[in-house]
């Protein structure tokens, strides 16, 4: 899984009622921004094909 | 080979169901209508293995399937007829009975792109077969091209005034093989391919999205998709901090002040001229915005003129207190800028969670309702008592 996929699996929510509890850290945050500039030219990138 | 792979695993679900769920918001899934039986059947399998995952975790998902199917030939080399299209969205609905969790699920489609010949022929095949069993007729809109896009474009009340042949397109077809059936803007911004730069995400694209809410309420569009919260491109909500975009806060005071009830107003100019430049609405008030009582009535108005225009509300409406939602550029980027004011007052984010508080200002009855040059707002008639909306 991905590094966002990680951390969310730690966290384990079972049920529904328990979705909302807990917050992406913020390295994961950091992290997933940091990797959106290539995601984001690589879309571009697709939509003008 | 051209395209990326794309592995959506139960975490990746788990995930985009958490951010719609905790977000307030509804999941409408688009499932993979490119996967293929040799007969050209769609292969379900696939979609199965998502189900029975999805129906495990009580998940509340709608369902779509394919995207803009009458291009699938140019963008992925496979041709699927509209009735073809039909049949396999019989199939997804018969998949879906046998999930308790989705017996009653909303199943939505095709999500055509704009109604151009060939696909106003899918569409009607697609209806003929599968249009019994969807709960709403999906379809796409832009404007223009986000590469050529120009200011003028943005502004131009031929281009605004093309969606409404558009939409009268649609519903022809709709109520000739699915008379009655909801039709919904599934996905929908001022450009495609990614937005116009410096254009889908300033100011200017409010006259676009703004006018676009308006002409879609008024010709019995039920839902407005837009493209998008956040991702590649020009045409988002937030930018790339998730920082909101002058979209955002007319999308936000949209929801607050305008409800679901349609009025049938017009602007009738004390000159003789073209009065497609200042463009009125008006709907029912939000019954659930605190601030105003059942009978309260919305107006928004656009001013595509280069010059002040100064409205009057008719007489039944001329003694009643006004709730002003003025918005402007922002700074000094004019039409251009990324924030906007509300009535005078740059619009911002308190902190990380919290929005700011939407404020009118109090007119005085029998007040001239004041549209700046290039600008929009919101007007709230209070104690209106408008019958429709009681």
């Amino acid at each position: 899984g991905s590094l966002e996929e990680t951390v969310y699996r730690d966290q384990k929510p079972n049920q529904v009622a328990d979705l909302c509890e807990g917050i992406l850290p913020v390295d994961v945050l950091q992290k997933l921004k940091s990797q959106w500039p290539s995601q984001e030219d690589q879309i571009l990138k697709e939509f003008f094909q | 080979e051209e395209y990326r792979n794309a592995t959506i695993t139960t975490t990746t679900m788990d995930l985009l169901y958490r951010f719609a769920h905790c977000s307030g918001l509804n999941l409408i899934f688009g499932l993979n209508a490119l996967l293929r039986k040799g007969n050209h059947e769609w292969n379900s399998s696939n979609a199965k293995l998502l189900l029975d995952y999805c129906s495990s975790k009580k998940y509340n998902v709608s369902w779509e399937l394919g995207n803009e199917p009458n291009s699938f030939r140019k963008k992925s080399g496979v041709y699927i007829d509209g009735s073809q299209l039909g049949k396999d969205f019989v199939d997804l609905h018969n998949l879906l009975l046998k999930y308790s969790s989705y017996r009653n699920t909303g199943l939505f489609g095709p999500d055509i792109g704009q109604p151009k010949k060939q696909s106003q022929k899918m569409l009607k095949r697609f209806l003929t077969y599968g249009g019994k069993i969807i709960n709403s007729v999906t379809w796409h809109h832009y404007y223009v091209d986000g590469r050529t896009a120009s200011e003028r474009d943005f502004l131009s009340p031929d281009i605004l005034d093309s969606l409404i042949s558009e939409i009268t397109t649609v519903f022809k077809i709709v109520n000739e093989t699915v008379p009655g059936k909801l039709i919904w803007l599934g996905e929908t911004s001022s450009a495609y391919g990614g937005g116009a730069r410096g254009l889908s995400n300033t100011y200017i694209d409010g006259f676009m999205w703004l006018d676009k809410l308006g002409i879609s309420a008024k010709l019995g569009i039920n839902v407005v998709m837009r493209q998008a919260l956040f991702g590649a491109g020009s045409y988002n909500l937030v930018d790339s901090d998730f920082e909101p975009l002058p979209d955002y806060w007319l999308s936000l005071l949209f929801k607050k002040l305008v409800g679901n009830i349609v009025l049938d107003a017009s602007f009738k100019s004390s000159e003789n001229r073209d009065d497609r430049r200042l463009r009125v609405y008006m709907h029912c008030t939000n019954s659930d915005n605190p601030n105003y009582a059942l009978g309260d009535v919305t107006l928004f108005a656009i001013n595509l003129y280069n010059s002040t225009q100064i409205m009057t509300l008719p007489s039944i409406l001329s003694q009643k207190f006004v709730d002003e939602y003025l918005l402007l550029p922002g700074d000094d980027e004019g039409l251009f800028s990324a924030s906007v004011l509300l009535n005078g007052q740059v619009l911002k984010m308190v902190d990380d969670k919290v929005l700011p508080t939407l404020n009118g200002k109090l007119l005085d009855p029998g007040s001239p309702l004041v549209l700046p040059p290039l600008s929009f707002g919101f007007f709230v008639v209070k104690n209106a008592k408008a019958s429709a909306c009681l």
